[in-house]
């Protein structure tokens, strides 16, 4: 139940972000896109972690106080999620 | 630099954020 809490916390934070982020990179959406594909291709285990949570929440409450840097949180984010993408832990399989 | 890759971001982190972002989605975009 509380992974499943979780999961749906982490989706809202998500949401949150991208909703923040559409508005202050207008000039590049495709951006966004991007951000989202990473999160689409990341691991559900790690979607529905406290450490996801926590670097949403963190980046979140960054960006909406600094507008000036929306980029360096996506890419923070991006990282992120690309460090634990579903296909990347596949391929650490031995 | 070309005149149309230089952006008016007054954060310089912010800036090369967006570069490196940027590059990632035009590398993955030109890998298909």
């Amino acid at each position: 139940k509380a992974a499943h809490i979780l999961k749906v916390e982490n989706e809202k934070l998500f949401e949150e972000f991208v909703a923040h982020c559409t508005l202050h990179t207008q000039d590049h959406p495709e951006v966004v896109t991007f951000l989202q594909t990473k999160y689409s291709k990341a691991s559900p285990d790690f979607l529905m972690s406290v450490e996801f949570r926590n670097a949403l929440g963190r980046c979140l409450t960054r960006a909406q106080a600094n507008t000036a840097k929306t980029f360096v949180y996506i890419n923070e984010l991006c990282t992120l999620l690309k460090q634990h993408s579903a296909k990347r832990r596949v391929l650490m399989q031995p | 630099e070309p005149s149309s890759m230089i952006d008016d971001d007054d954060d310089p982190e912010n800036r090369i954020a967006k570069k490196m972002l940027l590059a990632q989605i035009k590398a993955n975009y030109s890998s298909g």
